[in-house]
């Protein structure tokens, strides 16, 4: 009985641009808080794998290790959080 | 729960603290007690002592800033980041900075404590009702002067309980201009403001002049947030407008239209269509007490934790009758090791009088039994001890102009020329044979210089080598009740300010006895000093009040101008 509004999305002045995409925030989230950059600290020569990066997060954030980019880990991206890497790097 | 690589602590279990700035957010007063029971969190649980100093190098230096904040980690707008904070070591290592584009709350919506009126201080009750009417935030409805205000229970019609909320018609922060109050309008670069700007900053900040010309008098201070202000946005700090115009629409309260991660925000002008002035309404906001208690655990030595209920876990999440988690007592105290003292055990009937003295720690000897209540008994002289390692001295004064400490039958100096350590122990029964083993307090009179000791209720004055004494204190006038003299402050031509209790009287050295109107409440006249010092005396034209390891020095102006260790800052160890 009401048609949901056909929302406009507005950039707004001053607003810090964080429409990123998923792969975007994942990427970021990851390099950001350690977790990537660990892998080619440990000398593994092969191609860093973001699943292996993510399988250690959802770990650390006692997420299921699926290594995959689901919705709770992509929410857990977006809670808000201390800005101390969670992993030493 | 994880420490970081090599463990890293404070090699001190006398941690302390500054705070550098304050947030608009919340009043001082709020943020100063939500620190203090952040570090309280790990105390309780570890022998750590967190002393505040008001200026130097404090070991955990506490900042609030925006985006880049000036360490190479900058923070980024609202949400996200919430804050960091460096393992423990030297410069920036230890210390914690805080996200100001966060609305720093303790978890629960806005937090006003309000100012003068009727309520001594009390926070506002939201929602409360004026004239019929509820309101869930600050207003100025009722008021000509347009002051904002709230009801400090549910029924302001019924209770007349009131205080003022924040705002810059009442007072400032930080600045030059010791919380003045703004004056609109004022002149800046020429220019008229009649509310506070961040114009000429580049961090954000609103800053209004406390006079009406601040070309020329540069006297400013920065805005207090009104509870209804937003954050963020391009105009922080500025109340919402109601209604505003946005696409064409009116809108008379919050709305996330327009953006895609559904925050509430609101145009802080009539219409955001034409002006495009904006912020985030206010939310639950985030605790102040939570978030620290988080960083002041890495700035401890303590890593993230996978546990998700740690206070330690990353991730923040509101807790509203917050207890440490197991792993995160278990990760402290592998650093520093379970709290020892009184608190630790639990209380034992008829205590033998080996029972650990108040404040023990491990500069304490041990091997000495010690009586609940220091007495005047005689002791055994002991010529290894070393003064850097007492927590507490007996007495403390200058005589000759050095600084002695009086501890357990021997005494040290300190020079005031050189920056050496302490010379001594010396003995005192050597050089003044009739005194006993505890002194309580002395002084010397500047005009006689006569030597005064005072030991429980009975006083020695020395005249060079020649005694008299012990006499009851009496004599001078001093009560009956008292069981000792804590502190002796000279003041003036023949006057001598004595300290017992929380209590002190005044006496005229010549007459050898007490002026009118006397006692005096010490805190009274001496605030912001702890009201069981136990040694008071005047050093190089400060007056010290000690307690424990520490002391507040007091400057002409008796303000409280610095507190410091005894250690460190007195006996130069």
């Amino acid at each position: 009985w009401s048609l949901p509004l056909k929302s406009v999305f507005v950039t707004f002045p001053g607003d810090i641009i964080k429409n990123m995409t998923d792969s975007e925030l994942a990427e970021s989230y990851l390099k950001k808080f350690g977790y990537m950059d660990t892998l080619q600290r440990s000398g593994f020569q092969s191609m860093v794998s973001t699943s292996k990066a993510l399988k250690r997060m959802q770990r650390q954030m006692g997420l299921e290790e699926t290594g995959e980019l689901d919705k709770s880990t992509l929410e857990a991206m977006k809670h808000p959080r201390c800005g101390v890497p969670d992993v030493a790097n | 729960y994880k420490t970081f690589d090599g463990d890293l602590k404070w090699d001190s279990h006398d941690v302390t603290y500054r705070i550098l700035n304050y947030s608009p957010d919340i009043q001082s007063s709020l943020t100063d007690d939500a620190f203090a029971r952040a570090f309280k969190v790990w105390s309780d649980v570890t022998p750590l002592t967190f002393t505040r100093l008001f200026d130097g190098t404090a070991d955990i230096m506490i900042s609030f800033g925006k985006a880049d904040h000036g360490d190479p980690y900058p923070f980024d707008g609202k949400d996200g980041l919430l804050a960091h904070a460096y393992p423990p070591g030297k410069g920036v290592q230890g210390d914690a900075h805080f996200d100001d584009d966060e609305y720093w709350t303790l978890g629960t919506g806005p937090v006003v404590k309000t100012l003068y009126g009727n309520a001594d201080g009390a926070m506002c009750h939201f929602p409360f009702t004026f004239e019929g009417k509820s309101y869930s935030t600050c207003t100025t409805d009722g008021r000509p002067d347009n002051l904002p205000w709230c009801a400090t229970t549910a029924d302001y019609s019924t209770d007349q309980k009131y205080g003022f909320c924040p705002s810059e018609l009442l007072y400032t922060f930080g600045g030059n201009a010791d919380g003045a109050k703004c004056v609109f309008p004022f002149i800046f670069l020429g220019e008229t403001y009649d509310s506070c700007t961040t114009e000429g900053r580049s961090d954000g900040y609103r800053w209004c002049a406390t006079t009406d010309n601040f070309d020329r008098d540069v006297k400013y201070g920065f805005c207090p947030s009104r509870d209804t202000a937003v954050t963020g946005g391009n105009s922080e700090g500025e109340p919402c407008h109601f209604p505003f115009e946005f696409l064409g629409k009116t809108y008379d309260s919050c709305t996330s239209e327009g953006r895609g991660d559904g925050k509430l925000w609101c145009s802080t002008t009539a219409s955001y269509d034409d002006d495009k002035k904006w912020g985030f309404c206010p939310d639950q906001g985030y605790s102040l007490f939570l978030v620290a208690a988080h960083e002041f655990g890495h700035a401890l030595g303590l890593d993230h934790s996978n546990i998700r209920d740690a206070l330690m876990y990353p991730m923040y999440s509101y807790v509203e009758d917050f207890s440490l988690h197991e792993d995160d007592i278990e990760g402290i105290q592998y650093l520093y090791g379970p709290k020892t003292g009184p608190t630790a055990f639990p209380p034992q009937p008829n205590t033998p009088t080996t029972v650990p003295y108040p404040d023990p720690d491990n500069t304490d000897p041990t091997n000495e039994p010690r009586p609940t209540e220091p007495t005047t008994t005689t002791r055994s002289v002991d010529p290894t001890k070393d003064a850097c390692k007492f927590t507490k001295f007996d007495a403390i004064t200058v005589i000759e102009g050095e600084l002695h400490f009086f501890k357990d039958g021997h005494y040290w100096k300190t020079s005031s020329s050189s920056d050496g350590g302490p010379t001594g122990p010396f003995s005192i029964s050597e050089r003044w044979p009739v005194l006993p083993a505890v002194i309580d307090s002395a002084f010397e009179d500047l005009l006689s210089r006569k030597l005064y000791f005072f030991s429980g209720t009975r006083f020695w004055v020395y005249t060079g080598q020649n005694v008299l004494g012990p006499r009851s204190i009496e004599k001078l006038g001093l009560p009956n009740s008292i069981q000792k003299v804590e502190g002796a402050l000279q003041r003036g031509r023949g006057k001598v300010l004595l300290f017992s209790g929380e209590n002190f009287w005044r006496l005229d050295v010549k007459g050898q006895n007490i002026d009118r109107g006397y006692p005096k409440y010490t805190d009274a006249v001496f605030g912001g000093i702890p009201n069981d010092a136990h040694d008071v005396f005047q050093y190089k034209g400060h007056v010290y009040f000690c307690r424990d390891r520490f002391y507040w020095r007091m400057n002409s102006r008796r303000q409280v101008d610095r507190v410091g260790y005894v250690k460190y800052d007195l006996l130069k160890c």
